[in-house]
């Protein structure tokens, strides 16, 4: 454990409580993805089937827990609780076109073919294209609330906080995971036209809207 | 390089 994932893993924690404050306040799931959150859902799940066949440390089989808890929270709040508010008509992507490129992906090319490493590549390729979905609804309703940039920034710098922390273990440790950098940059890549909006208007007080 | 399993990251 170094700073750097500290700091991911904190600010990728921040980014679900985020979520789930503000559905919660607001009483509404209006600007959120729900294909998104049902694209982070199987991440966890199938990344985390190790909790049962691996213990790594308390810390470790915790966040797990959290991850895949608040996931499943999140969807229970955006599809039965606050239903009516569901925007879904502007989610229109579809999520078979990640799922599938993802999924034959990761049986080409893994680590080792064993049903758990497939699935384990398979969570990391798709959590580096799941909020493809959530970009698209901004995009098509051409802006987003405060506190949904708060949680797209928490959630965006956590990959690219892990990227450091790759570079400080490939250096430390001599540990390095192409797969897992590979897809970190891409999926840190995806956030970036979102960063510069962020900077450049919702950290000066304005509502993250894009130019018509 | 170590392509490790585990794997000890989230």
């Amino acid at each position: 454990m170094n700073i750097f994932r500290l700091a991911g893993d904190l600010s990728h924690l921040l980014a679900i409580i985020l979520l789930l404050i503000k559905i919660w306040k607001t009483r509404s799931c209006a600007g959120i993805s729900g294909k998104s959150q049902i694209l982070f859902a199987v991440v966890y799940v199938s990344r985390y089937l190790d909790l049962v066949t691996t213990f790594i440390s308390l810390y470790n089989t915790l966040m797990k827990l959290v991850f895949i808890t608040s996931s499943f929270a999140t969807l229970y709040l955006m599809y039965v609780k606050f239903k009516a508010t569901y925007d879904h008509n502007h989610d229109s992507f579809r999520i078979e076109f990640l799922l599938l490129p993802c999924f034959v992906l990761a049986l080409l090319i893994n680590a080792s073919f064993t049903p758990l490493e497939v699935l384990w590549t398979f969570s990391i390729y798709l959590e580096a294209v799941a909020i493809l979905p959530q970009l698209f609804l901004v995009s098509k309703t051409g802006e987003a609330e405060s506190i949904t940039s708060h949680y797209l920034f928490a959630l965006g710098s956590y990959r690219a906080l892990y990227l450091l922390n790759w570079i400080y273990r490939y250096y430390a440790e001599g540990h390095y995971d192409l797969i897992a950098i590979f897809a970190g940059a891409i999926q840190t890549i995806l956030y970036c036209d979102f960063f510069y909006l962020y900077i450049t208007k919702v950290l000066k007080g304005k509502k993250l809207q894009l130019p018509a | 390089g170590n392509m490790q399993t585990p794997h000890d990251e989230l």
